[in-house]
């Protein structure tokens, strides 16, 4: 599904160079449930992002769905990619200010322009999953953290898209919350056969991954798929 | 030092009232490391801004210091008396866009006129021990979401307060980089008797704290010491 090639990326600030990523080779199947775990600064939300194609590598290359070199695609064709197949939660969630709960999670299918029955009733399945049916209104500076974390993850998910990419999915969640939100994410996995790609300090997003990927200092230092017991 | 009387805060949000607290009674005394923990919209971040005079109960009243009820304080006495006395974490981080870190977190020291030298005595050694030496210059939309969240406790710490009021300092850390803020609070505490209050999901720092207060639904469930042992 996902191929990376020698994936290096480099920020030039003034004088300084941040090599951000060194070199980083993954290859991720259909249907995998992947934690990508490091230090704060590792690399996590970089390579997600080269993943996403929110942005392009340096050097090397990313391949996704077996087909799509992201360094060929325009603007145009990479946004299709990731309206269509790709569900991106961020690390700072990146909610609409203006629109409510229900119309930040429904904006991906809006884009699509999916018939608005449908559309309400996948939204209506999403608030209740993620346990915001009595905000469903409210807009994201009315909501605490977690709340917003949570919109943002339901926003992820409304499309059923082929890949979701998870950028601390669970950060600013309890326990149960975060809990809550990674069955569902387990219950796509098993049904749809979703691609799982979490970046995370969180344990028990770790305890969940079928596969783990550690990096440190923008590289791939140890990569342990765990055997079903 | 902190004293909380029926504290209650109500949102009004259009014909929908939202009853974030519904009465708050809290003791804190000089010294304190306590953790406010429970589930995600339960009333933490409210509770902290109450206690940080950056909203005022709708009902009930908090005392700070021994002396200030907060709902008497006019703009300029609790802009005073949050810039010299108390250290904000904020669940959000809320950085200042255009200024690099070093600014960002000499904000508060700044704001006191102090003499430029000490001032970068305090930030050199606060940029150090949480680990940004390296991005020093780098503004925050350059910066990792944990290196962001690391400016933003350097900063809340740099005035050396008597309060800080951290929400979620470690949401976006691995784990050693959570413990080495950890191990820099635990030190302020014991050698200033700096009082700290968390919000908190994170198990290491509710590990640490010598009190625990359960928050759910915007009351307190429970209030635990732990006994030395
Ligand atoms: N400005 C606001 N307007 C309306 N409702 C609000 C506002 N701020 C918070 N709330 C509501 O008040 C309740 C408590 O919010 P608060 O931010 O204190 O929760 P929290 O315990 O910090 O949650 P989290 O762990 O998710 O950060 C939530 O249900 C939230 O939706
Ligand atoms: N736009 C940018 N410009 C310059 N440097 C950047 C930029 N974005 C990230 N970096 C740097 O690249 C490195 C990797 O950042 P990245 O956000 O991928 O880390 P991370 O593993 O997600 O960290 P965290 O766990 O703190 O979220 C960091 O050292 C960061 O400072
Ligand atoms: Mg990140
Ligand atoms: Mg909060």
């Amino acid at each position: 599904l996902i191929h990376t090639v020698g994936v290096t990326k480099d920020y030039q600030l003034g004088t300084h160079t941040v090599h951000a990523l060194r070199g980083v080779d993954l290859r991720v199947r259909p249907g995998e449930f992947l934690s990508i775990v490091g230090p704060s600064g590792s690399g996590k939300t970089t390579l997600l992002n080269m993943i996403g194609c929110l942005d392009i590598p340096t050097e090397g290359m990313v391949e996704l769905f077996g087909e799509f070199d992201t360094r060929d695609l325009d603007d145009k064709a990479s946004t299709l990619l990731r309206r269509d197949r790709i569900g991106f939660i961020f690390q700072s969630f990146n909610l609409m200010p203006v629109l409510n709960i229900r119309e930040n999670i429904g904006l991906p299918l809006d884009l699509q322009r999916m018939d608005s029955k449908e559309m309400n009733v996948r939204i209506d399945e999403l608030v209740e999953v993620v346990g915001l049916t009595e905000f469903a209104e409210h807009r994201p500076e009315e909501l605490s953290g977690g709340q917003r974390q949570r919109v943002a993850v339901a926003r992820a998910l409304v499309t059923q898209p082929d890949l979701v990419l998870a950028d601390e999915p669970t950060a600013n969640l309890d326990h149960e919350s975060g809990m809550a939100i990674l069955r569902l994410m387990q219950k796509m996995n098993e049904t749809r056969g979703t691609t799982f790609i979490f970046s995370t300090h969180d344990p028990k997003v770790m305890d969940l991954a079928t596969r783990t990927v550690v990096i440190e200092d923008g590289m791939v230092t140890e990569d342990t798929v765990k055997s079903k017991s």
